[in-house]
């Protein structure tokens, strides 16, 4: 992580993510909703930062649940 | 078991159509639990904060899986204004590398983009009120930057939490303003005959601030953040004194032969301009030192490197809020791991009171255009820019060296991946050149 957070707790708990069925989407309650333009934005941007370049040189990933 | 989604709440006023100001909330949390990762943000600012930290929390291995570890995060800056310089006048910077400049903030939390925008060497700033400035300022019609062009990188930037505040740069570091503005520098003379030079801005003549009026009216509502840098800066008091008019004026209004009180006349007019205007006012340390009466909201920014704990001591002990720029002058380049001595830097390793250390309210990574442009500022930048970012961000206590070595290579590779040139942080290789 840079810059390194306040307060960090990370569990060895390891998650899987299968990128064709992750989502960053608006929580129930926030007073920010789809007609945010910027939060939209953040939210594609980051998606292919986390993904898009494993979508430009791999292809999905063959990844089964369980 | 799978992470399915990154449920992103705002709960106070999302701020979602505002720019960021100083005093914007970037404080965020993050939950990332099976099977929905929670980000939580007083406002927009603190999200964008949240979404970067948890980019960076997901690993991709080599068979292009992604994984990511459960994790409780709670964050927010140390200091409020963490900036990057940028000098657009020495050499001109296309747009395109200045919202790839932003791109690479983001990904180190800065949220100030210190827009030095004109100077001596050439004025590309284009005015709508004054288009001679550029006209003739610039170094060509294609080296300037367009109505469109600035409102393209405050777009941008606040698309990523980043406030962009101007510098307009007077009395001196002006000689382009000259170009198009006729009479607004003042001319030289040699001994007794006017000569082919000028000098500072001509603080003597009512023109000069009937421009100014309407030049900063323009400039305060072209860029929308409530701070404008005014400079003041390294001004040569030689034209001045050889200027039979200047010393005149000065004679009648008593100033006698010290032109820091000049400047200081010219300095609290322009003040004026700026308050009257609903603006505040950043401006180099020189304002302060020279003794000119600065306005109880002025934040003034230490560039000078001999003294700098001393000089934010005495800014601050006079009430003054402090932006350091001293030890992350970024454009003075050497051999080796640089990043080290800017991020060792404690912006608060001076003697004052807890009050008086509240005043430093951040600093700037500075990169001068002398011998920088479109060719070279992302690798000069980054990541060299980023060890000021983490001082900026993170707590006090953080300051390993080594963790800090271990975490900036990664760092390094994840904005290379991200198609920010930045330049290698010793030996090594990134684990994306294989997969190229």
């Amino acid at each position: 992580l840079w810059p390194w957070p306040s307060s960090v707790k990370v569990s060895p708990k390891l998650l899987n993510i299968v990128v064709e069925n992750f989502l960053i989407d608006h929580g129930p309650n926030s007073t920010a909703g789809p007609s945010c333009s910027l939060l939209q934005e953040a939210f594609r941007r980051y998606y292919n930062y986390i993904f898009g370049f494993h979508k430009r040189y791999h292809g999905p990933a063959e990844f089964q649940g369980g | 078991a799978q992470l399915q989604q990154l449920q992103v709440s705002i709960t106070l006023k999302s701020e979602c159509d505002s720019f960021p100001n100083v005093s914007s909330d970037e404080s965020y949390s993050l939950l990332v639990k099976e099977p929905v990762a929670f980000l939580k943000a007083n406002s927009v600012w603190g999200a964008l904060r949240g979404l970067e930290t948890f980019s960076q929390l997901v690993y991709q291995d080599s068979y292009g899986a992604f994984t990511i570890k459960e994790s409780s995060i709670t964050d927010s800056p140390r200091f409020a204004h963490r900036g990057i310089l940028i000098d657009t006048s020495r050499h001109y910077l296309p747009v395109k590398t200045i919202l790839k400049t932003l791109d690479a903030m983001a990904f180190n939390k800065f949220n100030v983009l210190h827009w030095h925008i004109v100077d001596d060497q050439s004025f590309p700033y284009q005015s709508t009120a004054f288009p001679e400035l550029s006209n003739k300022g610039s170094y060509s019609l294609s080296h300037i930057y367009t109505p469109r062009d600035v409102h393209t990188v405050l777009e941008y930037a606040r698309f990523r939490g980043i406030r962009v505040i101007p510098e307009f740069d007077t009395p001196g570091h002006a000689a382009s303003w000259g170009k198009g503005q006729k009479g607004l520098l003042t001319p030289c003379y040699n001994p007794s005959q006017q000569i082919e030079k000028f000098g500072p801005i001509n603080p003597i003549l009512n023109t000069t601030y009937t421009f100014f009026n309407t030049f900063f009216k323009e400039i305060s509502s072209v860029f929308p953040d409530q701070f404008i840098h005014l400079g003041g800066d390294e001004v040569d008091f030689e034209c001045w004194s050889s200027n039979p008019n200047i010393l005149n004026f000065m004679k009648k209004k008593g100033f006698g032969r010290n032109f820091i009180r000049l400047e200081s006349f010219y300095i609290k007019n322009i003040f004026n301009i700026i308050t009257s205007l609903k603006k505040h006012s950043i401006v180099w340390q020189e304002v302060f030192d020279d003794g000119i009466e600065l306005q109880p909201d002025t934040v003034v920014e230490v560039w000078k490197g001999e003294n700098y704990f001393e000089d934010l001591k005495q800014v601050t002990s006079s009430g003054f809020a402090a932006i350091l720029a001293a030890p992350w002058y970024l454009d003075a380049i050497s051999y080796g791991q640089d990043w080290r001595r800017y991020y060792m830097v404690e912006p608060l390793n001076f003697v004052g009171s807890k009050k008086e250390k509240q005043l430093v309210i951040g600093g700037e990574a500075c990169l001068w255009g002398e011998y920088v442009d479109a060719t070279n500022l992302i690798p000069r930048l980054w990541p060299r820019a980023s060890a000021v970012g983490e001082r900026l961000w993170s707590p006090a206590t953080v300051t390993n060296l080594d963790d800090a070595y271990s975490r900036l290579v990664i760092h390094r590779c994840r904005m290379v991946s991200r198609g920010i040139a930045a330049q290698p942080v010793f030996t090594g290789h990134c684990s994306h050149e294989y997969e190229m």
